[in-house]
């Protein structure tokens, strides 16, 4: 997280981190026995990694006290809609993960809502977004060891469009922006979700309860001028997430 | 009856009927028919050369060593002997036809011999002179003839002795195994014969009582000593097992006697002296009465009755939320009977009130005791999940009580157990921040 804060114990109680081989992602609780993630957390080299290589955190703000208590899944489920070959193509960016062993919720841990169907998310509308991932100290990134979260407002489709645009312009590889996909930012930098929070949740807020409006997907750079964060779309993947739930 | 090998009737005729006879003949016939019966032979012609004393030819009739006849002619020839158109009837049920030609037939009449016909005719024993060796009549006391036989038989109040001829004053006893009747000494009210020795046996069926009813007319003759009257001749005998007998005698009833057992003996006695009129009694019988069985607390006991006798049942139900326990067992159903002995056979169980067992437990909740003890009937819990991380489906804790079929039941109606959702997106903590 760039430009955020350290989080609270037990204020984002939904909050996972993921470890997968040497990398680090983040995921979210959302049933007691399901974690929601990115896809591209758990694809490497084109293929998904077996369960028992991703390893599981949650119930606390420290990555060192965190650690202490994994937790296994038991299978995971890519969207099927999910091809990447070549690290350009976010669309579909989202998986799940079922536990071997259910979670009892306490103040530590908690289940984030999913959107209402139908949800849609207001350009403006302030999110808030969680990590252990890269931050910036003394001017340089660095991987934190504690949760951040910043708070970013929802970009608009165009705008965020006419950014990527922008880019490509001196970049080739610059990754398509998709229905499935929204972007949170501010155009002056400086606050962003980066490296490492991949498959975190990009929060808003209704009658006072968070719901997972976006996944942490991909961008260009981090926390740049003139760059947005780009989310997967959760509220397009409800029936996707209810039938894989319900199935297994 | 009859014997099948006898005949009834049958015909004889001489040798060659019609034709005259052969000279130099001794043929004999030996008729018989069944016992009981005697022999009536009835000549339908007979030509046998005469003779006077029937010398030469002859037809000779014998019962056993009797001579019935000898005949011989014919029916007007002025010598011989001939039956004409009497039948000759036989003492007995045999009779014997001897036939005796001598060597010489006269030339100038070829008589033709004879044939006869024969019958049963059933003897009259019952009409028989009293044999003179002093063994007295047939019967004793009625004769009754019948079809080759004949049936003694005797006035009311006797009965037949095993020689099947004479007659001896009935006792009238036995066994008596009906649920009520009447019983009297040989010859009541009269004075019987002497030396009467009369056992009546009274049995009825386990679980009923006998009671007997002496009429007032009671006559037995006793002896009066200082001691007071004792029965030393003449007796009636009364005895119930497991107690001990009892002699009755004397002028006064004994009127009602309750035996409270299901079997009584008596046993008449009279000597060869006396004058002792008798007895009569009715008895009766009635069911052994149980006990009134005690109350069940929480239960019901049917029927109601003032009174329970041998083979009344009793039905024990429980009140609702209630159950049947007997010896630390639970039953589901229970009787008893009134049996024989007077007895209940089985004592009455207990109500012991239900319990539902512990409620399920709630994952991620609890249950909570809001009234009642241990589970019982109509004890009322309370499940609720632990908030604020799981509430309930629906949104409001739900009470279960224990119904009298065992079960935890919502008011609603339902009895499985509630579930706790889990509460998302609400921390217990916000992110919180005053810098603006």
């Amino acid at each position: 997280i760039i430009g955020g804060s350290n989080a609270p114990h037990k204020t984002i109680p939904w909050q996972v981190m993921l470890s997968v081989g040497s990398g680090r992602g983040g995921g979210m609780v959302i049933a007691d026995r399901w974690i929601l993630t990115a896809a591209h957390v758990l694809v490497a080299n084109g293929a998904t990694v077996p369960p028992e290589d991703v390893r599981i955190y949650m119930g606390h703000n420290d990555v060192k006290t965190l650690k202490d208590t994994p937790v296994n899944a038991s299978s995971l489920y890519i969207h099927p809609g999910y091809k990447n070959p070549d690290l350009l193509n976010y669309n579909n960016d989202i998986a799940l993960m079922k536990l071997d062993q259910p979670i009892t919720f306490d103040s530590s841990v908690m289940p984030l809502c999913l959107p209402a169907e139908g949800a849609t998310y207001d350009t403006g509308v302030m999110g808030l977004v969680s990590g252990f991932g890269i931050t910036i100290n003394r001017g340089r990134e660095v991987l934190t060891n504690r949760l951040k979260y910043v708070q970013l407002p929802v970009v608009d489709q165009e705008t965020c469009s006419s950014s990527l645009s922008s880019i490509r312009r001196t970049r080739s590889d610059v990754p398509n922006l998709t229905e499935n996909m929204f972007c949170a930012g501010v155009p002056e930098g400086s606050k962003d979700s980066c490296q490492g929070d991949s498959g975190s949740a990009f929060t808003l807020r209704e009658n006072g309860r968070f719901y997972a409006a976006g996944i942490v997907s991909w961008g260009i750079e981090c926390g740049k001028r003139g760059t947005y964060g780009v989310y997967t779309r959760v509220s397009n993947y409800l029936p996707w997430i209810n039938n894989t739930i319900q199935n297994n | 009856v009859p014997d099948p090998d006898s005949p009834m009737f049958g015909e004889v005729q001489s040798p060659q009927y019609p034709q005259p006879y052969p000279p130099n003949l001794q043929q004999q016939w030996e008729l018989r028919v069944p016992e009981g019966f005697q022999i009536r032979l009835t000549f339908t012609h007979l030509d046998i050369e005469a003779a006077a004393g029937c010398y030469y030819d002859s037809l000779t009739v014998l019962h056993k060593e009797k001579l019935l006849g000898k005949f011989c002619g014919t029916e007007n020839s002025a010598d011989g002997h001939h039956p004409g158109n009497h039948p000759i009837l036989s003492p007995g049920n045999t009779l014997m036809l001897i036939f005796q030609t001598d060597d010489d037939n006269p030339e100038r009449h070829q008589n033709l011999g004879f044939s006869a016909q024969y019958q049963a005719i059933d003897v009259d024993e019952c009409s028989a002179p009293e044999p003179l060796d002093g063994s007295g009549p047939l019967c004793s006391q009625i004769c009754l003839n019948t079809l080759g036989s004949y049936l003694c038989a005797c006035h009311h109040g006797y009965e037949l002795r095993s020689d099947q001829r004479t007659c001896v004053l009935s006792c009238g006893g036995g066994i008596f195994d009906e649920p009520e009747g009447h019983l009297f000494s040989p010859g009541y009210p009269m004075i019987p014969p002497h030396a009467v020795s009369c056992q009546y046996i009274i049995s009825v069926e386990p679980g009923f009582t006998v009671s007997l009813n002496f009429s007032d007319n009671f006559h037995i003759e006793s002896v009066d000593t200082e001691d007071g009257l004792i029965c030393l001749h003449h007796w009636l005998l009364v005895t119930i097992p497991d107690r001990e007998p009892i002699k009755l005698c004397g002028g006064s009833s004994p009127g009602l006697m309750e035996t409270n057992s299901s079997t009584v003996k008596l046993d008449y006695h009279t000597d060869d002296k006396g004058q002792s009129r008798g007895w009569s009694l009715d008895y009766r019988t009635q069911r052994v009465q149980c006990p009134v069985p005690g109350r069940v607390a929480n239960g019901r006991v049917t029927p109601v009755l003032t009174e329970y006798f041998y083979r009344d049942y009793l039905h024990v139900r429980c009140d609702q939320g209630y159950k049947l326990m007997m010896e630390g067992e639970e039953i589901q159903s229970f009787f008893t009977m009134c049996v024989s002995s007077g007895r209940w056979h089985l004592s009455l169980p207990e109500c012991h009130i239900i319990d539902c067992g512990e409620p399920e437990p709630l994952l991620n909740g609890a249950v909570t005791v809001l009234s009642g003890f241990q589970n019982q009937y109509r004890s009322v819990v309370q499940y609720h999940c632990n908030q604020p991380f799981y509430s309930p489906l629906g949104g409001v804790n739900v009470t279960f009580r224990c119904d009298a079929d065992r079960q935890w039941r919502s008011t609603h109606d339902v009895i499985s157990s509630p579930t706790c959702l889990p509460v998302c997106g609400q921390p217990t903590k916000l992110i919180s921040g005053y810098q603006r």
